[in-house]
Protein backbone atom coordinates (compact mmCIF):
# COMPACT_ATOMS: atom_id res chain seq x y z
CA UNK A 1 0.00 0.00 0.00
CA UNK A 2 1.50 3.64 -1.16
CA UNK A 3 1.91 6.06 1.23
CA UNK A 4 1.49 9.70 0.86
CA UNK A 5 2.50 12.14 3.05
CA UNK A 6 0.38 13.83 5.61
CA UNK A 7 1.21 17.44 4.15
CA UNK A 8 -0.56 16.76 1.48
CA UNK A 9 -4.24 16.37 3.10
CA UNK A 10 -4.51 19.22 5.79
CA UNK A 11 -6.65 21.16 5.31
CA UNK A 12 -6.31 24.91 4.06
CA UNK A 13 -5.87 27.16 7.25
CA UNK A 14 -7.64 30.37 7.47
CA UNK A 15 -5.82 33.11 5.88
CA UNK A 16 -5.91 36.40 8.00
CA UNK A 17 -7.99 39.43 6.98
CA UNK A 18 -6.12 41.80 4.56
CA UNK A 19 -7.65 44.56 6.25
CA UNK A 20 -5.54 43.92 9.56
CA UNK A 21 -2.28 42.87 7.60
CA UNK A 22 -2.56 46.43 6.05
CA UNK A 23 -3.10 48.03 9.38
CA UNK A 24 -0.07 46.10 10.51
CA UNK A 25 2.46 46.56 7.44
CA UNK A 26 3.52 48.76 5.10
CA UNK A 27 1.38 46.93 2.50
CA UNK A 28 -2.32 48.51 1.12
CA UNK A 29 -5.26 46.31 1.02
CA UNK A 30 -4.46 45.60 -2.41
CA UNK A 31 -1.08 44.42 -2.32
CA UNK A 32 -1.54 42.45 0.99
CA UNK A 33 -4.58 40.60 -1.84
CA UNK A 34 -1.99 40.68 -4.87
CA UNK A 35 0.75 39.13 -2.20
CA UNK A 36 -1.54 36.11 -1.96
CA UNK A 37 -1.74 35.40 -5.14
CA UNK A 38 1.89 35.14 -5.17
CA UNK A 39 1.42 32.83 -1.56
CA UNK A 40 -1.02 30.64 -3.04
CA UNK A 41 1.61 29.79 -5.87
CA UNK A 42 4.31 29.50 -3.57
CA UNK A 43 2.79 27.28 -1.04
CA UNK A 44 0.82 24.71 -3.81
CA UNK A 45 4.00 24.76 -5.25
CA UNK A 46 4.76 21.14 -3.61
CA UNK A 47 2.47 20.04 -0.81
CA UNK A 48 -0.76 22.25 -1.50
CA UNK A 49 -1.52 22.51 1.98
CA UNK A 50 -1.30 26.46 2.00
CA UNK A 51 0.98 26.89 4.15
CA UNK A 52 4.99 27.51 2.79
CA UNK A 53 7.34 24.47 3.43
CA UNK A 54 11.38 24.64 3.55
CA UNK A 55 11.54 22.49 0.41
CA UNK A 56 8.37 25.13 -1.37
CA UNK A 57 10.77 28.54 -0.40
CA UNK A 58 13.74 27.30 -1.32
CA UNK A 59 12.27 25.79 -4.56
CA UNK A 60 10.67 29.36 -5.46
CA UNK A 61 14.24 30.65 -4.69
CA UNK A 62 16.35 28.67 -6.45
CA UNK A 63 14.23 26.70 -8.86
CA UNK A 64 15.51 23.38 -6.33
CA UNK A 65 13.73 22.34 -3.49
CA UNK A 66 16.83 20.66 -1.83
CA UNK A 67 19.77 23.33 -2.74
CA UNK A 68 21.39 24.23 0.79
CA UNK A 69 22.03 27.42 1.39
CA UNK A 70 22.73 29.09 5.17
CA UNK A 71 20.88 32.42 3.98
CA UNK A 72 17.76 31.14 2.86
CA UNK A 73 17.71 28.56 5.86
CA UNK A 74 17.96 31.46 7.73
CA UNK A 75 15.02 33.77 5.89
CA UNK A 76 13.00 30.95 6.29
CA UNK A 77 13.31 30.62 9.99
CA UNK A 78 13.23 34.48 10.52
CA UNK A 79 9.90 34.41 8.44
CA UNK A 80 8.47 31.24 10.51
CA UNK A 81 7.37 33.89 13.36
CA UNK A 82 5.47 31.01 14.94
CA UNK A 83 8.51 28.89 14.73
CA UNK A 84 6.57 25.44 13.69
CA UNK A 85 8.22 24.83 10.67
CA UNK A 86 5.93 26.51 8.16
CA UNK A 87 5.13 30.22 6.93
CA UNK A 88 1.52 30.94 7.04
CA UNK A 89 0.03 34.00 5.01
CA UNK A 90 0.20 36.42 7.95
CA UNK A 91 3.99 35.74 8.42
CA UNK A 92 4.58 36.05 4.73
CA UNK A 93 3.20 39.31 4.66
CA UNK A 94 4.46 40.51 7.96
CA UNK A 95 8.16 39.21 6.98
CA UNK A 96 8.11 40.52 2.97
CA UNK A 97 7.03 44.15 4.53
CA UNK A 98 10.06 44.34 5.99
CA UNK A 99 11.88 44.24 2.39
CA UNK A 100 8.94 46.93 1.06
CA UNK A 101 11.15 50.09 -0.22
CA UNK A 102 8.60 52.50 2.49
CA UNK A 103 9.90 50.29 5.52
CA UNK A 104 11.91 52.29 7.79
CA UNK A 105 15.60 51.97 7.20
CA UNK A 106 15.44 50.77 11.37
CA UNK A 107 13.66 47.94 10.70
CA UNK A 108 15.61 46.54 7.68
CA UNK A 109 19.18 47.14 9.86
CA UNK A 110 17.34 45.17 12.89
CA UNK A 111 16.15 42.11 10.13
CA UNK A 112 19.30 42.29 8.73
CA UNK A 113 21.23 41.88 12.59
CA UNK A 114 18.89 38.68 13.55
CA UNK A 115 20.14 37.05 10.06
CA UNK A 116 23.36 37.41 10.97
CA UNK A 117 23.24 36.79 14.90
CA UNK A 118 23.12 32.54 13.74
CA UNK A 119 22.25 31.67 17.48
CA UNK A 120 20.24 33.89 18.44
CA UNK A 121 22.51 35.00 21.43
CA UNK A 122 21.66 39.05 20.83
CA UNK A 123 25.15 39.54 19.23
CA UNK A 124 27.03 38.67 16.28
CA UNK A 125 30.14 37.11 17.42
CA UNK A 126 33.61 36.54 15.64
CA UNK A 127 33.09 33.16 15.26
CA UNK A 128 29.45 33.69 13.30
CA UNK A 129 30.70 35.73 11.23
CA UNK A 130 33.29 33.89 9.99
CA UNK A 131 31.16 30.57 9.93
CA UNK A 132 28.85 32.84 7.67
CA UNK A 133 31.74 33.66 5.61
CA UNK A 134 32.97 30.49 5.03
CA UNK A 135 29.42 28.80 4.10
CA UNK A 136 29.20 31.51 1.59
CA UNK A 137 32.58 30.50 -0.04
CA UNK A 138 31.25 27.09 0.13
CA UNK A 139 27.96 27.75 -1.54
CA UNK A 140 29.60 30.72 -4.63
CA UNK A 141 31.93 29.82 -7.03
CA UNK A 142 34.55 32.11 -4.76
CA UNK A 143 37.65 30.93 -3.50
CA UNK A 144 39.72 32.60 -0.57
CA UNK A 145 42.21 31.70 1.30
CA UNK A 146 41.90 30.76 4.81
CA UNK A 147 44.35 34.18 6.04
CA UNK A 148 42.41 36.26 3.85
CA UNK A 149 39.02 35.22 5.49
CA UNK A 150 40.71 35.87 8.87
CA UNK A 151 41.75 38.93 7.54
CA UNK A 152 38.55 40.27 6.48
CA UNK A 153 36.82 39.05 9.57
CA UNK A 154 39.70 40.64 11.62
CA UNK A 155 39.39 44.12 9.49
CA UNK A 156 35.63 44.04 10.21
CA UNK A 157 35.67 43.64 13.87
CA UNK A 158 38.21 46.61 13.87
CA UNK A 159 35.33 48.84 12.03
CA UNK A 160 32.03 47.31 13.56
CA UNK A 161 33.23 46.11 16.98
CA UNK A 162 33.19 49.76 18.46
CA UNK A 163 33.81 48.75 22.55
CA UNK A 164 36.21 45.79 21.25
CA UNK A 165 34.57 43.14 23.11
CA UNK A 166 34.70 40.56 20.43
CA UNK A 167 31.26 40.84 19.39
CA UNK A 168 28.59 43.47 17.79
CA UNK A 169 25.99 44.10 19.63
CA UNK A 170 22.88 45.96 18.25
CA UNK A 171 23.95 49.55 18.64
CA UNK A 172 27.47 48.88 16.96
CA UNK A 173 25.26 46.97 14.28
CA UNK A 174 23.23 50.14 13.95
CA UNK A 175 25.87 52.42 13.79
CA UNK A 176 27.86 50.32 11.49
CA UNK A 177 25.06 49.51 8.95
CA UNK A 178 23.94 53.25 8.91
CA UNK A 179 27.87 54.22 7.70
CA UNK A 180 27.61 51.18 4.54
CA UNK A 181 24.66 51.66 3.47
CA UNK A 182 25.38 48.63 0.76
CA UNK A 183 24.91 46.01 3.64
CA UNK A 184 21.53 46.96 3.33
CA UNK A 185 20.46 46.90 -0.30
CA UNK A 186 19.38 43.34 -0.24
CA UNK A 187 17.19 44.60 2.08
CA UNK A 188 14.59 46.70 -0.38
CA UNK A 189 13.14 44.70 -2.74
CA UNK A 190 11.68 47.53 -5.40
CA UNK A 191 9.36 44.46 -6.62
CA UNK A 192 6.85 44.99 -3.29
CA UNK A 193 5.96 48.43 -4.63
CA UNK A 194 4.63 47.12 -8.05
CA UNK A 195 2.96 43.67 -6.55
CA UNK A 196 -0.39 44.97 -7.58
CA UNK A 197 0.52 44.94 -11.17
CA UNK A 198 2.97 41.76 -11.10
CA UNK A 199 -0.26 39.82 -9.88
CA UNK A 200 -3.15 41.69 -11.29
CA UNK A 201 -5.63 38.81 -10.71
CA UNK A 202 -6.20 39.58 -7.02
CA UNK A 203 -8.80 41.35 -8.62
CA UNK A 204 -10.81 38.62 -9.34
CA UNK A 205 -10.35 37.09 -5.79
CA UNK A 206 -10.74 40.36 -4.07
CA UNK A 207 -13.20 39.81 -0.58
CA UNK A 208 -12.72 43.76 -0.06
CA UNK B 1 36.95 40.43 -2.52
CA UNK B 2 39.96 41.39 0.59
CA UNK B 3 39.12 44.82 0.07
CA UNK B 4 35.61 44.54 1.65
CA UNK B 5 33.79 44.07 4.39
CA UNK B 6 32.90 40.40 5.41
CA UNK B 7 28.97 41.48 5.42
CA UNK B 8 29.57 43.17 2.28
CA UNK B 9 30.70 40.08 0.79
CA UNK B 10 27.92 38.16 2.27
CA UNK B 11 25.79 40.85 1.04
CA UNK B 12 27.13 40.55 -2.25
CA UNK B 13 27.81 37.02 -2.46
CA UNK B 14 25.09 35.00 -0.15
CA UNK B 15 23.49 33.67 -3.91
CA UNK B 16 20.22 35.07 -2.47
CA UNK B 17 17.60 36.99 -4.23
CA UNK B 18 14.27 37.35 -2.31
CA UNK B 19 13.21 38.68 -5.72
CA UNK B 20 13.43 35.86 -7.10
CA UNK B 21 10.28 34.35 -5.48
CA UNK B 22 8.32 36.70 -7.65
CA UNK B 23 8.85 35.07 -10.19
CA UNK B 24 8.42 31.47 -9.33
Amino acid sequence: MGCVSSKQFNRAPQHEDPAILAKETTFSVSEVEALFELFKKISHSIFRDGLIHKEEFQLALFRNSNKKNLFANRIFDLFDLKRNGVIDFGEFVRSLSIFHPETPLGDKIAFAFRLYDLRGTGCIEREELHEMVLALLNESDLFLSEEAVEKIVDQTFKQADLNDDGKIDPDEWKTFASKNPALLKNMTLPYLKDITMVFPSFILNSEV
Amino acid sequence: PEALNAFELISMSAGLNLGNLFDS
